[in-house]
């Protein structure tokens, strides 16, 4: 489901 | 770092800082569901969980620490400081009934099975529906202070504006996370009535009320 391991988002 | 996304974290926190001026300065949390901002304040806590594994940014590291810190003290203002002037009654929503849903699709539906990733993705798709008891009450008291609508449409422009910084990063970085575009979409849809009614409404300095 997505292409990051980390949340860089608030 | 985008204008879109700096546009919604700036609108965010215009929203808690509205909503803690509000009842600061009316000494009153009328009008305000705490249902809300105990989900709230869920929802910081369970997300930002990362902040003791992973470093992102300055920025980023202060912002989880302002909005765990602020969805504290408002709680706290309105459950101890000024509890008297909390609305019970109006206040009648069953968290339950979104706490436990949210918890399950977690398990479900989730980018990996590992306890922060299902924690942080519970997060999202709670603060999708931690509005609605807010919402509940505004509709129970078919009524809401002009700072209050102030506090609402800042808060349901954040996820609108990340929205707008989804769309960007997909094109310029190629980057999408579609569990969060999905809640994000639902939590902006959610707002779509009040929007029409701020606009209509409060923007042309009319108190927002709810047709009888």
């Amino acid at each position: 489901f997505s292409d990051e391991d980390d949340h860089d988002e608030l | 770092m985008n204008i879109f996304r700096l546009a919604g974290d700036l609108s965010h926190l215009l929203a808690i800082i509205l909503l803690l001026i509000k009842i600061w300065k009316t000494r009153s949390c009328a009008g305000i569901s705490g249902k809300s901002q105990i989900l709230f304040a869920i929802v910081y806590v369970s997300r930002y969980l990362d902040l003791v594994t992973t470093f992102i940014s300055v920025y980023n590291t202060f912002m989880k620490l302002v909005f765990i810190s602020t969805s504290v003290a408002t709680i706290y203002l309105m459950y101890v400081k000024f509890k008297a002037t909390y609305d019970h009654n109006h206040d009648s929503f069953r968290i339950e009934f979104l706490l436990v849903p949210c918890f399950l699709l977690a398990l479900l539906i989730n980018n990996a099975f590992t306890p922060l990733e299902i924690l942080w993705t519970f997060s999202i798709y709670l603060e999708a529906v931690a509005i609605l008891p807010q919402l509940f009450l505004v509709s129970k008291t078919g009524e809401a202070e002009s700072i209050t609508s102030h506090y609402l449409f800042a808060l349901g422009s954040y996820r609108a504006l990340y929205l707008l910084n989804w769309i960007y990063r997909y094109y310029a970085e190629g980057h999408y996370d579609l569990i969060a575009i999905f809640a994000g979409a639902i939590q902006t849809i959610l707002y779509c009535d009040f929007f029409y009614l701020y606009i209509t409404k409060v923007l042309k300095g009319k108190k927002l009320q709810l047709p009888a």
